[in-house]
């Protein structure tokens, strides 16, 4: 899964 | 998380502190480029638009609230903090680094995963972050002596960059975690502006000499 829209990185 | 993001957040987040140490407790920020830290909270300030929006950890709210804390505590302390700002090598520090600012936005308009207000400038972030240690890297070179701590303030910030391409290959293998292409151009070339940096503090590290950078 691309990490669309869900930024979990600083 | 893995081992190598939380090794690229702790070199970020040494980093800063050592820039704060520097600057809090010896009040200098000799060799320190006021552009290229004016640059920083600008990436900061755009990339973290969705900070009380988009709740992922506290881990992440913190660190998050962290970074945009210190970048601009940071230029503040540069350009008003009355003893400080003295020793901001003003004359050196010359880079045109507004100059840098508009070609990011335009390519973050032409180029970027979704055409939001919120993507846009997170997108803008990325390409302004990878230039960002441009004025940095020219102060040192015209610095003659490094001191101690500035060059560890770069060697940090490099390596952070560094780890964070290796969390993304990481991530590609074990979690079918897809960093978007753009995410990776910009790490990379972020990571590559330092390596001739890495390259002779490695050498000064190794041949325990003060740091120098050729003209």
């Amino acid at each position: 899964s691309s990490n669309g829209g869900l930024k979990d990185e600083l | 998380m893995n081992i190598f993001r939380l090794a690229g957040d702790m070199t970020h987040l040494f980093s800063v502190l050592v820039l704060l140490l520097k600057i809090h407790t010896i009040k200098s920020c000799a060799g320190i480029s006021l552009k290229t830290q004016e640059l920083y909270a600008i990436v900061f300030a755009t990339r973290y638009l969705d900070i009380f929006t988009n709740h992922i950890s506290p881990y992440n709210t913190i660190m998050k609230l962290i970074f945009l804390g210190s970048s601009f505590s940071i230029v503040w302390y540069m350009r008003y903090h009355k003893i400080v700002r003295r020793s901001y090598d003003k004359d050196q520090d010359t880079f045109r680094h507004y100059i840098l600012i508009l070609p990011c936005l335009i390519l973050a308009l032409l180029i970027n995963e979704k055409f939001t207000f919120k993507e846009v400038m997170w997108t803008f972030s990325l390409y302004l972050e990878a230039v960002a240690i441009l004025p940095q890297l020219v102060l040192l070179q015209r610095t003659r002596n490094i001191d101690n701590l500035t060059g560890q303030y770069v060697f940090l910030l490099g390596a952070y960059r560094a780890l964070y391409i290796v969390n993304w290959i990481y991530r590609y293998f074990t979690e079918d975690h897809f960093v978007h292409w753009i995410t990776w151009v910009c790490g990379l070339v972020q990571t590559l502006l330092c390596a001739d940096f890495f390259y002779y503090y490695f050498q000064s590290w190794k041949n325990n000499m003060k740091l120098q950078l050729p003209a």
